[in-house]
């Protein structure tokens, strides 16, 4: 038995996995589990989806757990299929989102690099694989997406940490994230992905000072959701396109899921601004989550009544 | 393998004023080995951002006279890094 998984706590991969088992026996309904593809390690990728089975309906993924330091953020996935599951019925709000869209959520996108960062070191970031000539491990998943990959200043050197891979989408994690949402980009409305430290709602692009056309629409909504981070604890967030906000980036996985057509895409930086920076103690998991928690829905609301 | 210990590591936060200033934490990264937290690259720093980095017990008092001798301003947001990765437990029981 891997232990007893706790939201209010940080969980190991063991658990999360246990856990992800648990919540498709508890709501077999409304919980079904698609493992979209494995690691270099051979552990499995896993998709929750949650929603009921109906065809044509809106869709939003979400993903936690890119770079592996950032543990708040799996802590947040897995929050967020517990209060989706545990409010259908009760939650007025979430009863009618449940009813009318379906949320596919990657509770750990790196898994062997969360593995490492609980085994062996706490301040991994990367993911777990190989390169030829070089003994340093690992590439940065964020930076191997295709989207203007390699094009910034981060090295090509992998001993780096923003190390984009040697070609996009060269991981086995990010080809397979990459290939769920094109596989399933006619129901996919929005793209929500879940990183931790400088408090944060941002929105592409990353790789350009360019503006998204629909910028001022990004621009409202990232607002509003920084309204919602903030209304229960009064933790502040800043918001606005990835380049001017917190600095450019290539190869990121926002920018690539928007120009593949997801019109809709939201990176959160979640607790805190530097106090504890990647080690929030467990204590902060859930007011971070519950605060968390109000932007996602607002965000949700907004996707069901305006994406076509 | 054992797990690696970041005891007495330390986390700093730097905000550089002009550009000799943020030329100081490029030699630093050059020449020392500091992880940085906040931005995620030495090549997105610049002056008047607030930089955070990871710096091992044996490369902090090199780190720390730079800081001191270019006038930077800057704190040690986490002293010893391996007690804060032990505290980051605190919830005993859900």
């Amino acid at each position: 038995s891997p232990g007893r998984h706790s939201y209010a706590k940080y969980n190991n991969w063991d658990k999360i996995v246990a856990w992800t088992e648990k919540m498709v026996k508890k709501r077999p309904e409304m919980v079904s589990r698609i493992k979209i593809g494995s690691t270099i390690e051979d552990n499995p990728l896993y998709v929750l989806k949650i929603g009921k089975e109906h065809k044509g309906r809106k869709a939003i993924f979400m993903d936690c757990g890119i770079h592996a330091r950032e543990w708040v953020s799996p802590a947040f996935c897995q929050w967020f299929v517990y209060q989706a599951t545990k409010s259908y019925g009760k939650n007025k709000i979430m009863t009618k989102l449940l009813d009318q869209m379906n949320f596919y959520v990657l509770p750990v996108f790196n898994v062997d690099g969360y593995i490492w960062s609980w085994t062996q070191n706490r301040m991994w970031r990367k993911n777990r694989s190989k390169h030829h000539n070089s003994t340093c491990i690992g590439t940065d998943l964020n930076r191997n997406f295709d989207a203007s990959w390699g094009a910034s200043q981060s090295s090509h050197n992998p001993c780096k940490e923003t190390y984009p891979g040697t070609a996009p989408e060269s991981e086995k994690e990010t080809a397979a994230v990459a290939d769920f949402i094109r596989s399933h980009l006619e129901s996919i409305k929005a793209y929500l992905t879940f990183h931790s430290y400088s408090q944060m709602l941002l929105f592409p692009y990353g790789y350009t000072s360019k503006l998204p056309p629909n910028y001022q629409e990004l621009d409202k909504v990232a607002k509003i959701g920084a309204e919602a981070l903030s209304s229960r604890y009064e933790a502040h967030y800043i918001y606005g396109p990835i380049a001017s906000t917190i600095y450019p980036t290539s190869g990121s996985s926002l920018d690539w899921a928007y120009e593949l057509g997801i019109k809709y895409t939201f990176a959160f930086e979640l607790r805190d601004r530097g106090k504890f920076g990647f080690l929030l103690p467990e204590s902060r998991i859930k007011p971070t989550c519950k605060e968390t928690m109000l932007a996602v829905k607002f965000i949700a609301k907004y996707i069901l009544r305006n994406a076509s | 393998r054992a797990p690696v210990r970041f005891d007495r590591h330390k986390v700093f936060r730097v905000k550089p004023q002009d550009e000799t200033q943020a030329e100081v934490i490029t030699h630093l990264a050059k020449t020392n080995e500091l992880d940085f937290w906040y931005p995620d690259t030495i090549h997105h720093v610049a002056a008047n951002m607030t930089v955070d980095f990871r710096v091992s017990e044996k490369e902090s008092p090199s780190i720390q006279a730079a800081l001191d001798q270019s006038k930077m301003h800057y704190e040690v947001l986490i002293h010893d890094l391996q007690e804060e990765i032990e505290k980051q437990f605190d919830v005993k029981e859900d």
